[in-house]
């Protein structure tokens, strides 16, 4: 889900 | 994964393989905090609790696994490996990391993107990473003498920061405005707070003079 894209980041 | 975000990613395990190394290879310690290694110990376990939850790529497990792995061995080698632990400068490093661990947290409760147990976590992480650098800057100015190692260091893990936050400008324009003022507010923090310490490193390589900061 797009909220969730920072958290792809280290 | 844009080019800002990878070299971000690479001065960061760069910063923390070249700490691993020093303190491998010289089996000193002198001039580390181990504070702030045990801040940034914290922050990777609880950024990383999706480790085993989430899958998101091959990249995102390892670089976690290798981050958590690499700064629990130099905590590991600062308290129990017998020749390192010696040259700890215990009583240098007197900073109350514990008012950082407390004071991010409760903002971390109070700021965050949603009130559960793994974002209030993320959020905290991304607090106390901000800060966790402050045990090893005080530190510095008390030593005085900066080993070039740990100038390295700390520059590259200010480089690191400096590339995300380019990371999330390219984000922005490129995949929408997400919500992640969260990062941004604590990323502009963190760089902020080595700026002068890139000032002297800067100046301390310019005229090829060694590093010292001013008490």
């Amino acid at each position: 889900p797009a909220a969730d894209s920072v958290k792809d980041e280290l | 994964m844009n080019a800002f975000r990878f070299l971000g990613d690479m001065t960061h395990l760069f910063s923390v393989l070249v700490l691993l190394l020093k303190i491998y290879a010289t089996k000193t310690c002198s001039g580390v905090s181990r504070k702030t290694q045990e801040l940034y110990l914290l922050v990777f376990v609880a950024r990383y609790l999706d480790l085993f939850t989430d899958y998101i790529s091959l990249y995102n497990s390892v670089m976690k696994i290798v981050f958590i792995t690499s700064s629990a061995a130099i905590v590991w080698y600062m308290r129990r490996h017998p020749q390192v632990r010696r040259t700890y400068d215990k009583e240098q490093d007197t900073f109350r990391h514990s008012v950082l661990v407390a004071a991010t947290f409760v903002l971390a409760l109070i700021f965050n993107d949603r009130f559960t147990f793994r974002e209030i976590c993320w959020a905290f992480s991304i607090y106390l990473e901000a800060v966790a650098i402050l045990p090893q800057l005080v530190l510095l100015q008390r030593c005085r003498n900066v080993d070039n190692l740990t100038g390295q260091y700390v520059f590259f893990l200010g480089a690191y920061r400096a590339f995300y936050i380019l990371n999330w400008i390219y984000r922005y324009f490129t995949e929408g405005h997400h919500s992640r003022w969260i990062p941004w507010i604590a990323g502009l923090v963190q760089t902020g707070l080595y700026a002068d310490f890139f000032y002297y490193y800067f100046l301390s390589w310019k005229n090829n003079v060694k590093l010292e900061l001013p008490a």
